[in-house]
């Protein structure tokens, strides 16, 4: 049964879609067979792996989640041999207020993905930066939640709540999910990133990837190509950065 | 009456909180009477001008939306005389699904600041990475909508989206809605970041503000100390580009 990851963080813009992307293609590349679910309805996971005709993809996860369409249907190929692709676009931001109405509203997607679970090792999933309802399914999702943290002051300022936060549907909806790992993006050689991330190394140990992604531009120029950043870039520092989280990703179980 | 205006963009990270303060402050010590309201639950705009026991306040924006609290109660001073915020705390969370069983729940916020907007020039409201309720009242509230974009992909890619969703709140909820202007943020000399201002200038022309922020880590060390950029570091990059802001914003009338 695939190990299902979310990836996960309130704050915007601290590399979750970079994150889901470049480890769950390196994961991939290295042979394990690997599905990204796009939970976001701004769809950036979908046009960075190459979907950038967003608005005319049918069915998306917006059909799986409210339209009964199988996940199996909805999957979709991308650069990398062995990742699919769970597709989203701008009409899953409906979903949230769709929901509410439904029965078991918070395990609709965990539901959903029964369907296609068995057929990969890694099921990574895409979370927008909000604690909405699409939020929580994804965290229920989940046997671990991978977060990504900028080397930057408001992003270490929300991390507590985060914990809350997960602490909070641990509790309530889903007892299994854990802590997978805290990844630290965007790292430049300032005296504020590095206090960011002593501060963060100290507050949770052994929890922090020992792999830190540097900030670089090869991330930021590869999803306008379709590409993750190893087949966009492949000397670049971000891609091998990203190489070497997926070893560790991988052997850490 | 005060202006007011609601700085948002869905995608997060783009630069929305750091404007609201910067643009909110150098008004302030320009003479305008000016308040910052604090509309996300993350906070950020409340600990970045010094209100870091986020936890503590009370009341916050969470009271007055929900428990009949009045705005004028929930004022704080800042670190500058004339700007006023109206806090915000993670007890905000709750008020996505809270509005949605109330009356005229999209126009909460705007008659909640009925009480308090004749007291200042500019009103400016920061919203949430989201297209959720909270941001609805941000912009059912506002006269205009100042948008931020971040000199990359993915933030470009978003911009259709949002100029859609304004067009259906204007076109719904609030016929006076108009796009205040588009600020260019975090620029820094790379081809994309070039390409996009260029495709965002091409797109919408005039709209566009002339200063364009340069990605500074002064900008980004601020918030830490509880100040805005121009009391932080008044002679870097970043304050000085928000001081020119605040110019062109005050000659747009
Ligand atoms: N290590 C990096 N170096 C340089 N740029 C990066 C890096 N990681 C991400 N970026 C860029 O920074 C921006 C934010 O990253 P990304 O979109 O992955 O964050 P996110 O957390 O998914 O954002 P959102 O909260 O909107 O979903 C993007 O434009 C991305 O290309
Ligand atoms: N011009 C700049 N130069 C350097 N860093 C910046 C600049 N503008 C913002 N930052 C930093 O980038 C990060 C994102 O900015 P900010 O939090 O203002 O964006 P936001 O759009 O409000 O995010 P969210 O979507 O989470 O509300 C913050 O850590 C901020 O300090
Ligand atoms: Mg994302
Ligand atoms: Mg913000």
């Amino acid at each position: 049964m695939g190990h299902v990851v979310a990836i996960a963080n309130q704050k915007g813009g601290v590399g979750k879609t970079t994150t889901a992307i470049n480890l769950a293609a390196c994961l991939a590349a290295a042979g394990r067979k690997v599905l990204l679910v796009d939970l976001d309805p701004q769809g950036n996971a979908t046009s960075g792996l190459g979907h950038s005709n967003r608005d005319d993809i049918e069915p998306t996860l917006y059909d799986v989640l409210l339209n009964e369409t199988p996940a199996s249907a909805a999957l979709l190929d991308t650069p990398v041999d062995s990742l699919k692709l769970l597709p989203a676009n701008s009409q899953l931001v409906g979903a949230d207020v769709e929901l509410v109405e439904l029965a078991e509203r918070e395990y609709r997607l965990r539901k959903c993905l029964e369907d296609v679970r068995g057929q990969f090792d890694h099921v990574f999933i895409d979370c927008p930066p909000s604690l909405s309802l699409l939020t929580v399914n994804g965290l229920t999702s989940a046997e671990g939640v991978l977060i990504t943290i900028q080397c930057e002051y408001y992003a270490l300022e929300g991390l507590t709540s985060l914990l809350g936060t997960i602490k909070q549907v641990r509790d309530s909806l889903n007892s299994g999910l854990r802590l997978e790992g805290v990844l630290m993006t965007m790292y430049q050689h300032t005296r504020l990133a590095r206090e960011v991330v002593h501060d963060v190394r100290t507050y949770l140990g052994e929890k922090v990837y020992k792999t830190v992604i540097p900030r670089n531009v090869s991330l930021s120029e590869a999803p306008s190509f379709g590409k993750p950043a190893f087949l966009y870039a492949p000397r670049s520092v971000g891609a091998k950065a990203y190489i070497a989280l997926a070893k560790e990703v991988a052997t850490h179980g």
